[in-house]
Formats: C-alpha cells, sequence, structure tokens
C-alpha cells in the first residue's frame, strides 16, 4: 500500500506555493524545496503525506532555534522597552503583558513614553485602569526619554516587578526617530544600569517582506533581544519568521491573537509551523 | 537592478532579435522574483506573468533599445495598465452631506487617514465633519478629535455612545443642522474573517449610503492582500483603496495584489504620519516601485 499518492517533480510546487502564500519569501522557500527535493532523491520521502510531514520537520527545525520564553526574574525592576513601526500593536500587546504578569502576582507599571501620537497617552491609560496599574506619563509633546527616565526611576524607587515603556511608532527607515529611539534605550541605561533588559520588537502578521527589513534594520540600530509577532487570529501567516530565524536568529517571545488582554500566547515552533499550512 | 539582471538574461539576442517563447524564459523569471520579492500575491504574479509574455513575443529588438529595456518597457506597461492609467478622483457628489466611509484591518491608519481626508475636502471647498464610529478600542473616539482639534476641523461628539450606527444617525442630523456637506465616517478597525464586526459595517454602510466607502490598507501588508481586499470588496463593496504608510521602505506589491483582485482604484496614497501626508495614487510611480 502506498500511503498517499506517489509523487513526481510537481508536488513540490504545492510546497513552493504553500511558502511563498505564507510571505515565507523566495530564498528561504527555495532552500527550504531544495532540502525536501534532496530527501526524495535520496527515497527518504516517497509520498505527498512524507513531504508534508518533512517540511513541517524542517520548518519546526528552524523555528525552535527562536523559541525561547521571556524571563522576567533576573532583575528587579525588569525592564521591557518595545518597539516598532506605526500600528503593529505595540500598545496593545503591552496590555497583554502587564496582564500576564499581574495574574503570575508581579507589580507592573506602565512608562507612556509615546508622546507624539494623537491621544496615545489616553490609550494606555485605559488600558492601565483597567488593570490597576500606574502610567508614568508626562504631557502630550514632551521627550520620550524624559519620561522613559522617569518611568525607570519610579519603578525602581517603587520596587516594581516589571516596568514596560511605550513608544511611539516609528519607519525605521527614519533616521532621526531611529535616533529618538537609541536616545530612550541610553537614558534608560543611565538611570539603571542594564536596563532595558528587553529590547522588544513588535511586528504585525500581515506584513509581507518589508518585515524582514524591519526587524534587521531595529536590530542593527539597537539590538532587538526579543519579538512579538501580532494578529495571528487573521489569516495571514506571518512566514517571515522562518528568514528572520534563520538570519538574525532573535526570540520569538509571543504571538498575539486578538484585540483583549487575553489574546497573547507564548511562541511554539511546533504550533506556530502546524498553522503555516 | 532588474533591468540590469534582465541584461544579463537578454544577452544571446541583439540588435534585429525578436523576443521568442523561449529566449524570454530567464527574463520572466527574474521578473517573477522581482515581483514576489516586492509581496505581489503568488497566483496574481503567475497571471501577470502570462499577459507579459503574451505582449512580449515577437516584440521587435530594435538597435536604440536593449532586449532588456524592451522587456522592462513591456513589463512596466503592463504594470501601469494594471494599476489604473487614470487617476480617479474622490466623489462627494450628491445632495449634502454626503459620506465617505473609511473601512479596513487593524492599525491600516483609518484614523489617521480621516484626518487627512477631512484636509483635502475641505482644500476643495467641502465643509467636512468629522465621524468616530469606533466604540471599541481604547481613546479612539480622543483620538479622531485630538485630530480634528489640530486641523480646525468639527468633529462629532460620539463619546457616550456604544452604537456605531446611533452615531451615524446623530452625525448626520447634526452635519445637517450645522451646514457640513461631507461626514468622514473612520469605523473601527476589524478582521475580514469577523462575521460579526463586517455584519456591522453592512448595517452602517446601509444606513450611511456613502458615496465612497474606502478600503484603507497598509502597504506592507504581504500575501494576505488578496483576502482581505476581496472579502470586504464582496461583503461592502468598496468604492476606492488608500495605501497607507508608502514613506517606509515597503515595495508595495500589496497594490497590485488588490488592484487584480477587485479591480477598485487605489484613489490615495498615505506618505506620512503627519496629516498633510495625503497624496493622489501615480501609478507610474507605484510601477516603478514595484520593480525596484
Ligand atoms: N486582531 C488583532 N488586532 C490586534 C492585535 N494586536 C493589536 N491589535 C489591534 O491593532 C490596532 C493597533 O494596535 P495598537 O496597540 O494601537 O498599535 P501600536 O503599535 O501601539 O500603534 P501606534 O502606537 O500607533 O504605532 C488596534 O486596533 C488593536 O486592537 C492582535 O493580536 N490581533
Ligand atoms: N508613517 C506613516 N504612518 C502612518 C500613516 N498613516 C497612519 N500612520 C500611523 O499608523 C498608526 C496607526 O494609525 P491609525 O490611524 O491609528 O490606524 P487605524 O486604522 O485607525 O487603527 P485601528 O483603529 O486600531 O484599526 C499611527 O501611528 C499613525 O500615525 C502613513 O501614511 N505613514
Ligand atoms: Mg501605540
Ligand atoms: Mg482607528
Amino acid at each position: 500500500a502506498v500511503k498517499g499518492r506517489a509523487i513526481d517533480e510537481s508536488a513540490f510546487d504545492e510546497v513552493e506555493e504553500a511558502l511563498l502564500l505564507s510571505d515565507a519569501g523566495i530564498e528561504i522557500t527555495e532552500i527550504l524545496v531544495r532540502a525536501l527535493k534532496d530527501r526524495w532523491k535520496r527515497g527518504q520521502i516517497n509520498s505527498v503525506d512524507d513531504i508534508k510531514r518533512g517540511l513541517a520537520e524542517e520548518v519546526e527545525k528552524i523555528l525552535r532555534t527562536v523559541e525561547s520564553p521571556l524571563d522576567v526574574t533576573g532583575n528587579t525592576p525588569f525592564v521591557i522597552l518595545t518597539l516598532g513601526v506605526n500600528g503593529a500593536g505595540k500598545t496593545t500587546t503591552i496590555a497583554k503583558l502587564a496582564k500576564l504578569y499581574k495574574d503570575m502576582g508581579k507589580t507592573v507599571l506602565f512608562g507612556a513614553c509615546d508622546t507624539f501620537r494623537a491621544a496615545a497617552i489616553e490609550q494606555i491609560e485605559v488600558w492601565a485602569k483597567r488593570l490597576d496599574i500606574d502610567v508614568i506619563k508626562q504631557k502630550e509633546g514632551s521627550d520620550p526619554a524624559a519620561v522613559a527616565y522617569d518611568a525607570t526611576r519610579a519603578a525602581h524607587a517603587r520596587g516594581i516587578d516589571v516596568l514596560i515603556l511605550d513608544t511611539a511608532g516609528r519607519l525605521h527607515t527614519k533616521s532621526n526617530l531611529m535616533e529618538e529611539m537609541k536616545k530612550i534605550k541610553r537614558v534608560t541605561g543611565k538611570e539603571l544600569q542594564g536596563a532595558p533588559h528587553e529590547t522588544l520588537l513588535v511586528v504585525d502578521a500581515t506584513n509581507g517582506q518589508n518585515a524582514i527589513v524591519q526587524t534587521k534594520t531595529f536590530n542593527d540600530a539597537l539590538g532587538v533581544t526579543g519579538m512579538v509577532i501580532t494578529k495571528l487570529d487573521g489569516t495571514a501567516k506571518g512566514g517571515f519568521i522562518l528568514p528572520i530565524a534563520r538570519s538574525l536568529k532573535i526570540p520569538i517571545r509571543f504571538v498575539g491573537v486578538g484585540e483583549q488582554f487575553d489574546d497573547l500566547i507564548p511562541f511554539r515552533a511546533q504550533e506556530f509551523s502546524k498553522a503555516l499550512f | 537592478k532588474l533591468q540590469e539582471r534582465l541584461e544579463a538574461t537578454f544577452k544571446k539576442i541583439r540588435g534585429h532579435g525578436k523576443l521568442t517563447e523561449d529566449n524570454i524564459k530567464d527574463s520572466l523569471r527574474e521578473v517573477r522574483i522581482a515581483l514576489l520579492e516586492a509581496d505581489v500575491n503568488y497566483k496574481v504574479a503567475k497571471d501577470f506573468l502570462e499577459r507579459v509574455k503574451e505582449k512580449a513575443i515577437g516584440g521587435e529588438v530594435l538597435t536604440s533599445i536593449t532586449p532588456g529595456q524592451l522587456f522592462v518597457r513591456i513589463v512596466y506597461d503592463e504594470l501601469c495598465e494594471l494599476l489604473g492609467k487614470v487617476n480617479k478622483p474622490l466623489d462627494v457628489s450628491g445632495s449634502p452631506p454626503v459620506s465617505v466611509m473609511l473601512v479596513g484591518l487593524q492599525g491600516s491608519g483609518k484614523t489617521t487617514t480621516a484626518g487627512k481626508l477631512a484636509i483635502f475636502l475641505k482644500k476643495k471647498g467641502r465643509r467636512p465633519l468629522l465621524v468616530p464610529s469606533d466604540v471599541y478600542r481604547p481613546a479612539a473616539i480622543e483620538q479622531l478629535t485630538k485630530i480634528g482639534s489640530q486641523i480646525n476641523m468639527p468633529v462629532f461628539s460620539s463619546k457616550g455612545f456604544d452604537d456605531p450606527l446611533k452615531i451615524c444617525v446623530e452625525a448626520k442630523a447634526y452635519a445637517m443642522k450645522n451646514g457640513l456637506d461631507t461626514l468622514i465616517v473612520d469605523t473601527a478597525g476589524r478582521l475580514h474573517i469577523d462575521e460579526e464586526m463586517i455584519q456591522e459595517l453592512i448595517d452602517q454602510k446601509r444606513y450611511l449610503n456613502p458615496k465612497e466607502t474606502l478600503l484603507v490598507l497598509d502597504a506592507m501588508t504581504g500575501q494576505d492582500a488578496v483576502n482581505i481586499a476581496k472579502t470586504f470588496d464582496e461583503k461592502l463593496n468598496v468604492d476606492g483603496i488608500v495605501l497607507t504608510k508608502l514613506d517606509g521602505d515597503t515595495r508595495g506589491g500589496a497594490a497590485i495584489s488588490i488592484k487584480a483582485v477587485t479591480g477598485k482604484p487605489i484613489k490615495f496614497i498615505g506618505v506620512g504620519e503627519k496629516l498633510d501626508t495625503l497624496e493622489p495614487f501615480h501609478p507610474e510611480r507605484m510601477a516603478s516601485r514595484i520593480l525596484g
């Protein structure tokens, strides 16, 4: 009996299509298809089922290298600096993280370092109220680095477990905004040595190949220590994490799957690779 | 650069040669790579390349132009054709108040675009009213209210309402009472697969009967652009697209995908966070950007 249909070269077209449609990009698609074809030539793959299983294995292998949960116990306060392009889901993700840490019995503080966008401070204050968390803020238009400094100082003085800094969305191509972020990070470290302990990049799963250059640019400029992929409750697959995992090896901490503060799940390579196809 | 890569694939043809199915095979592959790298949808790219192939075969290569140049020209022209050669302006004709409704996925730039549209319409001599109908997102109403005050535009006070439909009813009455002729209705971001939220939009649209239903889409959107655009268009019958965040370095292939799959015109592009950053869509510029 043959398990699944027997295969020829064209069976691999389906793999190529699935990977490209997932936003994995050409490069990793060619690498994975070639790896599977090699296995087929060596007789290790003999059916369509084998191909599917082989693909899942290859994908999981890559993603397991970036499956590394965030441990916030090493420092008090543990300072998380969030960043990312406009509309990626930073502010909402911060609320979800705060809920997670509060449920663990930790004390959490917010730093409202988006002093630019209309009603950004009001937005984080709504979340803070729902979570019964304080917000360190200054008036709209003030220096975000000054807020970061105040928030770090306050977290330290109050013995807060986790400080989460919200920042304004920014396109990685805007050098003045990238300089502003460097200053925010630097000033945080001035107030508390070693801070921020996590530089968390938030990326929207509906992005295409631009997610890769976003990640590279933010990483080169600031050193990204973790990522969150948001909006995976939609139909986009976020396949760009394959080339990012392979070339940048940045841990993917969490995945966002909705708009409420419970809609955050830890990144698991196996679950992700299953959902990819 | 694509043109250079194409020149390499055409090394074999010179001067009076013709483009044949055989000698353009490698060139088609190079264009396919460029399109996929630019986030053009896989299936859309496939169909597009078929049309390029038909157009290209038999093409005369003159001594004044290299085969690579001829081929790029064919691809570029086909892209411009697909993207819509003529800019379709915003239609706000009809007895006032006329409505423009902004819809789309979470975070695509609707609220900011509403502010930008208000400035655009004011310059055209209209008297817009910004209508916040996002009752879900924390401080969404405050956000549009602040935007309105930044640009000196009236914003309907939606605070305290919990029903977008009621907001539209009251806003329309307010506009009529105050001589405002164009309602710019900002809606909550939603997934195209959220049936309940899409139904809310259908109901809202039925009441408003907007002259323009604009799908606001992030230019960084990847392969999923076809699903998003197709669903919003099928459920709501979209009149036009606004492509935002084109001030970044995304190639914007989503523009091709959504145009191919819905046929609807891209009316504007967003090129910044400030409220004076809305521009009319230029197909030729987009075509060059996509080709890299
Ligand atoms: N469906 C879904 N929506 C999300 C998710 N995360 C965030 N959102 C929504 O995306 C939109 C933008 O979220 P924000 O948190 O404001 O994004 P941001 O990165 O802080 O935006 P800026 O500060 O303007 O750059 C909101 O409507 C959120 O509710 C997610 O995982 N799934
Ligand atoms: N750089 C840039 N940023 C933009 C553009 N348009 C909007 N933004 C930014 O993108 C982020 C999201 O914009 P919003 O207007 O809040 O998006 P939205 O679609 O209303 O979001 P939801 O209501 O949560 O669905 C904000 O930070 C805006 O300033 C643009 O053309 N370029
Ligand atoms: Mg934010
Ligand atoms: Mg909005």
